[in-house]
């Protein structure tokens, strides 16, 4: 179980780094465990600096930049054992433009072997999408589900065609 | 593995029987706050064998269940299945779809079936594990989890690692 | 003391329908001491119901639903005793464009008595500003602030002229 | 009473002394993540007499100070002033503007101006009292604060009522 476990934190914290160096351009992050010697009960500690910025403490962080490297680690962990498919529920909402972009071409890169299904209200996020689904409550209280319109159904400006 | 489609009937707001379609790549779903969207997520997780109803913002399994509108009566029970092709096997099961399936009725308690014959929830747990399918796989991401991650308390990035080990 | 947080009490929640009902164009919302006989001791319940759906616990409500009553009840407090001025900052992220409008208007009729400060990413947000403030970094790490752009000086999608 | 202007020198990212100018209405402050937004909404709460670090973010008040970047070394102390007219003579003071000002220091003291003159923390507080204005007086709103005062946990919301009171 031990060795497992560190077998899965060095792999998880590879993909950190790598993704984070993607979302930020740059930047380091990094990811240990504050006693080696007993990984089962071990804090993790975590740690990350956005290029040209001065490490600091996550709490010092932009809501932003929290996000993008709380994407980073979560999606760190989920690439150790890789599902056919991943739900996003509106991480991009703290996110500027340019990020924005960034999280998109994440998605694309993976998504020949992973079906994303990213819940948003970004213009940009929808346009991305190959699918879009929208959810409407017509009655009161009760969902349904109106309709695939594929990306190029869609105005440029994001609007339904 | 692809996933193929969910069906939801009696869930949270899915009061009638709602299907999504999946496709390869990335599909966004859109929608005004309160539409649903992140009940859609819930259901995902829930049908995977979610045991606590706080993942899925409830204080008991039983709110899942559609509990009426201004317009609309209460139902009985909650369904969600998942259908998943497995012309790959990575489900380690002789068969090209499968589907999973979950009911919670006013007690609280579930019914879990694969492919229409009813399991026991370890069925739907034993046939997951490893593939990445499955309750604490990390395969459903929201933003609470952010903050949850990089939490100076550190027991709760703990914890959050040693669900995905 | 306890006299003062009984009146207090029920500015808040007087405040906190009023403006709940605003945002969610009727609804229902309440506030209460679990306790009434302990005030000063006594759990405060919250309740909310937006218009047509059955009155459920706080929890079970969406991200924007939950963003727009707790914004509700805030600025209930805020109100109670009002300061010249009052900052948001990204309250809208997890707003629908409906429900951005909705939250513009409220800000609209507060003004003349109160200079909000709006941080956002939200081009209708920014659009219905009267002053914007543009934050940078052109040196990594170090912050400084460009210029007031007025509304008018920027185009129809809210990007600057 | 107005908002006249904010200035900050060496308080977090704004390493040069920058100023803000407020105007009646609705401003909007803008930027990419992490040029410094929610650093100017620290820096109002922080120089109306906040005490606890972590409500901007720190673990020490001296971790506002400007810490240096790749290109930039870290100073010693951090500054920020805020101006406000004061016609209305709503704060209780024969000045028709009215100057506050925090230093912090490595050390992590604090010092407090009004009007450039010394005073103590309890002269800022004593000053804004039933102002509205004031480091507790919900003029600052942000999204943390969302999930704080829906919490399920009574105690933190039962916190942010008395603190308002
Ligand atoms: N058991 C239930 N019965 C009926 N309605 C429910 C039930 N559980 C939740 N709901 C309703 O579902 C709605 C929430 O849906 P959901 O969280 O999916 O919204 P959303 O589309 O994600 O919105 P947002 O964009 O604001 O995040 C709430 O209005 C809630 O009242
Ligand atoms: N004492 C300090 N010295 C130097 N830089 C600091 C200091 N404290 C915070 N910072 C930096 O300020 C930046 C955060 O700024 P801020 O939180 O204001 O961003 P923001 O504009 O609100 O972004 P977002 O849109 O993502 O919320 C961080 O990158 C952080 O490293
Ligand atoms: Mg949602
Ligand atoms: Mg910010």
């Amino acid at each position: 179980a031990t060795g497992l476990f560190f077998d899965t934190f060095d792999q998880i914290r590879a993909n950190f780094q790598q993704t984070f160096e993607r979302l930020f351009q740059g930047g380091e992050a990094d990811l240990w465990l504050a006693d080696p010697d007993d990984p089962l009960e071990s804090q993790i500690e975590i740690h990350a600096s956005p290029r040209g910025k001065k490490t600091q403490r996550i709490d010092l962080l932009s809501g932003g930049e929290r996000a993008l490297t709380a994407l980073s680690l979560l999606f760190g962990i989920y690439l150790v054992k890789p599902s056919p498919f991943c739900v996003l529920d509106e991480v991009d909402a703290p996110l500027d433009e340019s990020n924005i972009e960034r999280f998109i071409r994440l998605l694309q890169e993976f998504k020949a072997d992973t079906q994303f299904v990213v819940i948003t209200h970004n213009p940009r996020t929808i346009e991305a999408a190959d699918w879009i689904y929208g959810v409407t409550m017509e009655e009161p209280g009760v969902s349904n589900i109106v309709g695939v319109r594929l990306e190029d159904a869609l105005d440029v400006s994001g609007n339904a065609a | 593995m692809k996933l193929k489609a969910l069906r939801l009937h009696g869930f949270k707001s899915f009061a009638d029987a709602t299907e999504v379609q999946f496709h390869d790549g990335i599909t966004a779903v859109v929608g005004p706050n309160g539409c649903g969207k992140s009940n859609i997520s819930d259901a995902i997780r829930w049908v995977l064998g979610e045991q606590r109803p706080s993942a899925i913002r409830g204080g008991k399994m039983e709110e899942a269940i559609f509990q009426g509108s201004l317009g609309r009566r209460p139902v009985n029970r909650g369904a969600v299945s998942l259908t998943v092709s497995n012309e790959d096997r990575l489900l380690p099961i002789a068969f090209q779809e499968v589907e999973l399936g979950r009911t919670v009725y006013r007690d609280g308690g579930s019914e879990y079936t694969i492919n229409r014959s009813a399991c026991r929830l370890r069925d739907v747990v034993d046939l997951c594990r490893d593939t990445g399918l499955g309750a604490n796989a990390y395969s459903v991401i929201e933003s609470r989890m952010i903050d949850a991650i990089l939490s100076d308390r550190a027991e709760e990035r703990r914890a959050m690692f040693e669900e995905a080990s």
